[in-house]
């Protein structure tokens, strides 16, 4: 395992986005992640959409037939890849642009831009996060965010945080160590992109502490999945 | 929560300070957010939520030393607002255990030494 890694300086991450006020951030989370498997498998970073899924998934979860994702009302990541694999694929943000409101479905099948081949759920163990993270890219996870309103940066390590998940963020990558200004103390940690806009956190993004004194901070390590695209040439 | 045994002491001055000058600081927050409200009442209420993130924001600060943490595009809404229009996670992680312990879905463990 490398002892950093971060896939925006191979190119697989698109922009910060903005979910704004619509409890859709499962669906970035999920786009965020495909979109860096597809760039794994094509070699092209397509920028994806989310407001297809806020329209068009309502994939309820075999193990639990009521929670089903809802648009601006909640979802989860791993009933989004199944509802990929049954509907062919994404879009592109272009074709199927964000308005962060649930909207009759438009999804068009002759314009996806990125199929899902399958997908994984990743055991709690920080080696093997690691590991599918730099073999698969970017990883889809869900975090407790009761830290986040106020966080404006740095590498956020509360001593003491809930592990109920109500937040679905795309990791990206890890450091070994950030460095802390109130600490003085060097921590490694988690690289998380949020869709919060770029005005929130360090340029949209947010650091949180990792490794084996700290394991699953705010339930960080919890939720994890990574999603593999079918290759087109 | 009960405070950290071992507690950054920011200065204190800095503290009082936010609390006197909170409407200074709401100020310059809806301008630097372009935040509008509807009416004096909506003003009013903004504030005193901007007043108790303050006092959030300190407190995270006490409990998170390694972060940096104040007034952010979410200081003028509650902590269930900011949950209700910002988030949207749908279920909690017991029920996602349940649902992959053993699923076809498992990730294969990967090697990770050498």
């Amino acid at each position: 395992l490398p002892t950093e890694f971060d896939w925006r300086e191979h190119g697989a991450v698109g922009p910060v986005k903005d979910q704004g006020s619509c409890g859709s951030c499962w669906s970035f989370s999920t786009s965020g992640a495909l979109e860096g498997a597809n760039y794994l498998a094509t070699g092209k970073l397509e920028v994806l959409s989310e407001q297809q899924l806020v329209d068009c998934d309502h994939e309820c979860d075999p193990s639990e037939p009521r929670a089903c994702d809802a648009g601006c009302n909640g979802g989860l990541m791993t009933t989004a890849f199944s509802y990929l694999a049954k509907a062919g694929g994404l879009e592109t943000e272009k074709d199927y642009p964000y308005t962060g409101r649930n909207s009759a479905c438009k999804f068009d099948k002759s314009k996806i831009a990125a199929q899902v081949k399958n997908f994984s759920t990743v055991a709690i163990d920080e080696d093997q996060i690691a590991a599918n993270l730099v073999k698969h890219g970017p990883l889809a996870i869900g975090i407790n965010a009761v830290f986040m309103q106020t966080y404006i940066g740095g590498v956020s390590c509360p001593y003491i945080c809930g592990r109920h998940l109500d937040h679905g963020v795309l990791l990206v990558g890890y450091g070994s160590a950030g460095y802390a200004p109130l600490r003085f103390k060097e921590k490694p940690y988690w690289i998380i992109k949020n869709s919060w806009g770029e005005n929130w956190g360090e340029s949209g993004y947010y650091k949180i502490c990792r490794g084996p004194h700290v394991k699953n901070k705010c339930g960080v390590d919890s939720m994890v999945s990574t999603v593999t695209a079918i290759h087109t040439s | 929560l009960e405070d950290p045994l071992i507690e950054q002491v920011v200065g204190g001055d800095a503290e009082n300070e936010l609390e006197l000058n909170a409407e200074a600081h709401f100020a310059s927050f809806v301008r630097r957010f372009g935040k509008s409200y509807r009416d004096a009442d909506e003003h009013a209420h903004r504030l005193s939520v901007f007043r108790d993130n303050l006092r959030r924001a300190r407190r995270h600060q006490r409990l998170d030393p390694s972060a940096v943490h104040g007034i952010t595009k979410f200081s003028d809404l509650t902590p269930d607002e900011f949950r209700e229009r910002f988030l949207g996670l749908r279920k909690s992680r017991r029920s996602f255990l349940k649902g992959i312990s053993g699923s076809a879905h498992d990730a294969p463990a990967l090697p990770t030494d050498g």
